[in-house]
């Protein structure tokens, strides 16, 4: 594993941790998409799968679990448990769920069709699209709050962080590695989902470089 | 076109 590697890795952590900080001192779900968050389960628990029918290092599994974890646990707060279920606001978090799931289940059965893949491979390259597009419910919610809170701002920052470190890492793989196997689908993937925070950093380090309030043009 | 099976990342 590359420094690149580790510090996406880390840095997908540290975005979960403060989301749960962000909903732990504020005591609400203001500007929280829940949909988000109900698609990142769904990414989770389709790539990683291949956690019941083999084992490749303590830290791959350990990091697998602790993201399936975390997620399902904000969920659930979200959800069910006060004072998040009655601050979180349905009627701004409306993206549909079915105009990603059913686009990345297609896409990811006629890659899987021209690839030769089997179930579990199935299931892990529509994860790999899905989650492409898995911010976009935040995103809008963003919008529509216009004024990003600080812990949420950082939040949506290294979670973007995670997949533009991690075409770093596969450059790095890439130049150093002999037999480095390219995936050509995640690569796109990898470009199109550090592509959609594109807006947002801009204008998160326009606020952090001027200070003030973070917020975006409506 | 045979799938990464030592695939270890997140």
């Amino acid at each position: 594993m590359n420094i690149f590697r580790f510090a996406g890795d880390m840095s997908h952590v540290f975005s979960i941790i403060i989301l749960l900080l962000r909903l732990h001192v504020a005591k609400n779900a203001n500007g929280v998409s829940l949909k988000t968050q109900e698609l990142f389960l769904i990414v989770f628990c389709t790539r990683y799968l291949d956690l019941l029918i083999r084992f490749i290092s303590l830290y791959n599994s350990a990091m697998k679990i602790l993201y399936i974890g975390s997620t399902a646990a904000i969920i659930h707060m979200i959800r069910y448990r006060e004072p998040y279920r009655s601050t979180y606001d349905r009627s701004q978090d409306s993206f549909r769920l079915e105009f990603a799931l059913i686009p990345c289940l297609v896409l990811a059965m006629i890659t899987s069709l021209i690839r030769g893949f089997g179930f579990i491979e199935l299931f892990w390259t529509f994860s790999i699209y899905l989650e492409a597009v898995a911010i976009l419910p935040q995103l809008i919610v963003l919008q529509r709050y216009s004024v990003v809170e600080n812990l949420t701002g950082h939040y949506i920052f290294f979670l973007g962080a995670y997949r533009g470190l991690y075409i770093l890492n596969w450059i790095y793989r890439a130049y150093t590695e002999k037999h480095y196997h390219h995936d050509y689908v995640v690569y796109a993937c990898g470009f199109v989902q550090t592509a959609l925070y594109a807006d947002f950093f801009y204008y998160y380090f326009q606020s952090k470089y001027y200070g003030g309030t973070f917020s975006l043009p409506t | 076109e045979e799938w990464d099976k030592e695939k270890d990342e997140l």
